[in-house]
């Protein structure tokens, strides 16, 4: 995350590949159920064998001996509706929830987040040397209209997808940090109304960045967990 | 510090049982601490060619035959692994081939051998013990022919023959740069012998096989898990950690690995990518690979002929998990490209629907992936929440896509492969459909567990030193 400082996410997870690498983020939306992004998978049946989730930690290289670190490794993942760029990994075995683990909660169908509504992004990626990279960064953000937003990215910005107003100063997600979430403050509660997918530039200034709209599928989250 | 395991070629979770009961089960040696203790005991052991290791109860089976062996047959077992002698079992020879202990029985001429025990229709002096391995008509090398294994000919004309076994040097060769090679060489360029990928000594190493199945980081054979140059191996000495192997190229340097190649997406892992994409998702500007600076790094475009590592393009030479680059910044050594789309892997559309779909009728049976639909009626392999009785409004027929639940994503059925629950048809919208727009004013919404932190950030914050 470009631009933001040391905080907390308990429902931020990273992905971890064989070799122990973080690659991307995701978000704990059932105890045995990450929401990711697409991108980061090379295909809808690439072996998982060795592939990680790791929560509970802010830390980027914890200690084996973290207390709150936990290591699950990732069974199945299931690929989103065409043109998602979503996909939902399934766990080994549920994670533990606790005040360093907690799930973060899905909105209604079609919801809409209404402009000016507070959010935030977290991640381990890509800090630019504007933050701390050892850590999880978490950055501010405020939700736009479509309509406002399709004016500098000219009718692009599909409903699927959902905008955050452009900043002056260099402040959003990079890589690293694909799959991680966009949470907002919504009546009390912290809700994952979108997820961080790559744009052309990371935290491009005066430039709306764009996610995906989670509330469009979340139909297809319940019927996956369902199912 | 090499592994007396060293000697074996391993199956895992296999069983060799012999047919003929008369030969009976062989004793099991229980408490025995672990292969290697196995193989330490089997090695020395004239009659004893393999052995089973059971991996729960730690026991070991010596067994005096081999796959190769009359009557015996391979069975997959949940219990043991099979270790067979490398010398019995393998189908090239190092060296010259002293120790080639095979069941090639015919000489380059296609002539069949003479058994070693006949001294009909060639007389000779060499007479088969248990120690010089001269079994049946099998090719040997009992006097060390540097042409390799030989043996006497059944035709009074040619009293003998090479038997023409490869060295298994020879028996494979790499493409590219030996990302595939699956061959049986197991000592590097220098000679040294290679460390079994399954042990942690003398090297400890990350490269565990169990966590790259599809390396085949087979026993202590070359292998390229990690995007090298070519094939190499740790070794079994201790004071030098890794080495190449010396292995023979497979024609010209510059055809790509069976994946096609794309210009402007990536599919998989971006193997196959020669766009020109040439910034990071940070839109830092990549490092040419021809150069050295700001980063040293070993990916010489000539050294990699087939990754096509021109200019200073994203590319994907290694293996990674998508195309990446050098950065120019020297703070950032790699980073992805991730800005570079993934090629759909979708089916095309065979036909469309409207609105969500749920009064399509057509005869697609198919996933947007290939996959063949499941019917509806059936139990197996998934069993459907949904059937042509629970929800007759749906016209739920044969193994057609509907959608019975009003999926907004469109129809989609249960699937064939049992990996797969459901998934979206190979179906689109039609053209002259115009989905409603969800840019509606939102309205209320109440939750009641989730979302929650503990301490609020805010808070927390202002505890951050």
């Amino acid at each position: 995350v470009v631009g933001g400082q040391p905080g907390i996410s308990p429902w931020t997870v990273s992905l971890r590949n064989r070799q122990g690498q973080h690659f991307c983020g995701g978000s704990l939306v059932k105890e045995q159920w990450v929401l990711t992004a697409r991108q980061c998978f090379s295909s809808c049946h690439v072996p998982l064998t060795g592939y990680e989730v790791w929560l509970g930690t802010m830390f980027q290289n914890p200690q084996p001996g973290d207390p709150g670190l936990q290591r699950v490794p990732v069974a199945k993942l299931v690929c989103g509706p065409s043109g998602s760029q979503l996909v939902l990994l399934k766990l080994e075995r549920p994670a533990t929830l606790n005040q360093h683990v907690a799930l973060i909660c899905l909105p209604p169908e079609r919801y809409v987040v209404p402009p000016e509504t507070k959010c935030e992004i977290a991640g381990w990626g890509e800090t630019k040397d504007t933050g701390n990279n050892a850590v999880l960064n978490v950055a501010s953000l405020t939700v736009i209209s479509n309509q406002e937003c399709n004016i500098k990215h000219r009718g692009r910005v599909r409903e699927s997808e959902m905008c955050t107003k452009a900043l002056l100063v260099p402040v959003g997600a990079c890589e690293g940090d694909y799959g991680g979430p966009l949470a907002c403050f919504t009546h009390d509660c912290w809700v994952l109304e979108g997820i961080i997918i790559p744009n052309r530039v990371c935290a491009r200034p005066r430039w709306p960045a764009i996610f995906m709209r989670v509330s469009v599928f979340v139909d297809w989250i319940h019927k996956v967990i369902r199912l | 510090q090499r592994s007396p395991l060293n000697d074996f070629q391993t199956l895992r979770g296999t069983e060799l049982q012999h047919l003929l009961h008369a030969e009976g089960p062989r004793p099991w040696q229980e408490d025995v601490a672990d292969a290697e203790e196995c193989a330490r005991r089997c090695g020395p052991l004239l009659d004893c060619r393999a052995f089973h290791y059971n991996v729960s109860s730690h026991g070991c089976q010596l067994l005096p035959w081999t796959q190769d062996s009359p009557h015996t047959q391979l069975q997959r077992s949940g219990r043991c692994d099979l270790f067979q002698k490398k010398d019995y079992v393998q189908t090239c020879i190092m060296d010259n081939g002293v120790k080639y202990r095979g069941t090639v029985a015919i000489t380059t001429g296609g002539l069949p051998c003479q058994h070693w025990s006949h001294r009909f229709p060639n007389d000779h002096r060499y007479m088969p013990t248990l120690r010089n391995g001269l079994e049946e008509n099998f090719c040997r090398n009992p006097d060390g022919d540097p042409r390799g294994p030989w043996c006497y000919t059944t035709d009074p004309a040619v009293r003998f023959q090479s038997c023409g076994i490869k060295s298994c040097r020879e028996a494979a060769c790499i493409w590219c740069n030996g990302e595939d090679y699956r061959g049986a060489v197991d000592h590097t360029e220098s000679g040294r012998e290679c460390q079994r990928w399954d042990l942690q000594r003398p090297h400890p190493h990350p490269f565990e096989p169990g966590k790259f199945l599809d390396k085949d980081l087979d026993d202590n054979y070359c292998r390229n898990p990690d995007g090298s140059e070519r094939p190499w191996c740790y070794t079994t000495d201790p004071q030098v950690e890794r080495e190449f192997c010396d292995l023979p190229r497979c024609g010209s340097e510059t055809q790509p690995r069976h994946e096609a190649t794309t210009l402007n997406c990536f599919r998989g892992k971006g193997e196959g990518y020669r766009g020109t994409a040439n910034t990071t998702a940070a839109g830092v500007p990549c490092q040419r690979w021809d150069a050295q600076s700001p980063h040293q790094h070993r990916f010489a475009p000539e050294k990699y002929a087939c990754k096509d590592l021109r200019e200073n393009f994203c590319r994907n030479p290694d293996g990674s998990e998508a195309p990446w680059c050098f950065t120019s910044r020297p703070g950032m050594r790699v980073a992805f490209c991730y800005q570079i789309r993934r090629c759909t892997d979708d089916m095309r559309p065979e036909d469309c629907y409207h609105g969500a779909g749920e009064r399509y009728r057509g005869s697609i049976s198919r996933t947007r992936k290939g996959i063949l639909c499941q019917r509806w009626s059936a139990e197996t392999p998934h069993k459907p929440q949904f059937t042509p009785s629970s929800a007759p409004h749906a016209h739920l027929e044969e193994n057609f896509c509907r959608n019975p639940d009003g999926d907004s994503h469109g129809p989609w059925c249960y699937t064939t492969d049992p990996g797969t629950p459901f998934d979206y048809c190979a179906l689109q919208p039609c053209d002259d459909d115009q989905p409603p727009s969800i840019l509606e004013p939102p309205d209320q919404v109440l939750f009641e567990k989730c979302g929650k932190r503990v301490p609020p950030l805010d808070q927390h914050r202002s505890k951050l030193r």
